[in-house]
């Protein structure tokens, strides 16, 4: 999704 | 995920690693900043809450429960440990955890991706990693004898924020879209204020001395 691209890093 | 992120996600284990290490081992805690860790709690914290609702691969969750208990395994012992506590330098962590986190918190509700309650949480959470070390330093700075371990500790940290930035640029070549504004800025900022502590390292390393920071 759009939202979650961003936050598959830690 | 590419060599750069791993590399960054394996400093930044490392380092943490070496602190529980110092703490668990030598049953000290001198130098280290009870601030510092308390504000990575709050990080991780605030940053992980989708850690059952989203699920991105068995690797981030695994390193998202290994960053959430150890800091909070931290911040245990330097709080409540009988013998660990002992060493805490508290006359020089004197650090107000509210001129970070307050503004942090301001800046979050301005500037984010998306108004809702996970995500302002997840962009204070980039702000306040950005700074957290602060009180980290000025501890160095007011103590200078530093430690290898407490060195070292700050020196992987260093370095993950360091690879981040290599994998960001990676990733904005690699990957159509890649744009990410409030992560790129809050980590390069992170990344800057490390630049005069690796100066001193770097000098110290090339001279074979100990590491000691001017007043």
């Amino acid at each position: 999704t759009e939202q979650s691209e961003g936050h598959d890093e830690l | 995920m590419n060599i750069f992120r791993l590399a960054g996600d394996m400093t930044h284990l490392a380092s943490v690693l070496v602190l529980l290490l110092k703490i668990h081992t030598i049953k000290s805690c001198a130098g280290v900043s009870l601030k510092t860790q308390e504000l990575y709690a709050l990080v991780f914290a605030c940053r992980y809450l989708d850690i059952f609702t989203n699920f991105v691969s068995l690797y981030n969750t695994v390193m998202k429960l290994i960053f959430l208990g150890s800091s909070f395994s931290i911040v245990w012992y330097m709080r409540y440990h009988k013998v660990v506590r002992r060493s805490y330098d508290k006359d020089q962590d004197t650090f107000r955890h509210y001129f970070l986190v307050l503004p942090c918190l301001v800046l979050a509700l301005l500037i984010n991706e998306k108004f809702t309650f996970k995500e302002v949480m997840w962009t204070f959470s980039l702000y306040l990693e950005a700074v957290a070390i602060l009180p980290q330093l000025v501890l160095l700075q007011r103590t200078r004898n530093i430690d290898n371990l407490t060195g070292q500790y700050v020196f992987l940290l260093g370095a993950y924020r360091g690879l981040y930035i290599l994998n960001w640029i990676y990733r904005y070549f690699t990957e159509p879209h890649f744009v990410h504004w409030i992560t790129w800025i809050s980590g390069l900022v992170q990344t800057l204020l490390y630049a005069d502590f690796f100066y001193y390292y770097y000098q110290s390393w090339k001279n074979n001395q100990k590491l000691h920071l001017p007043a």
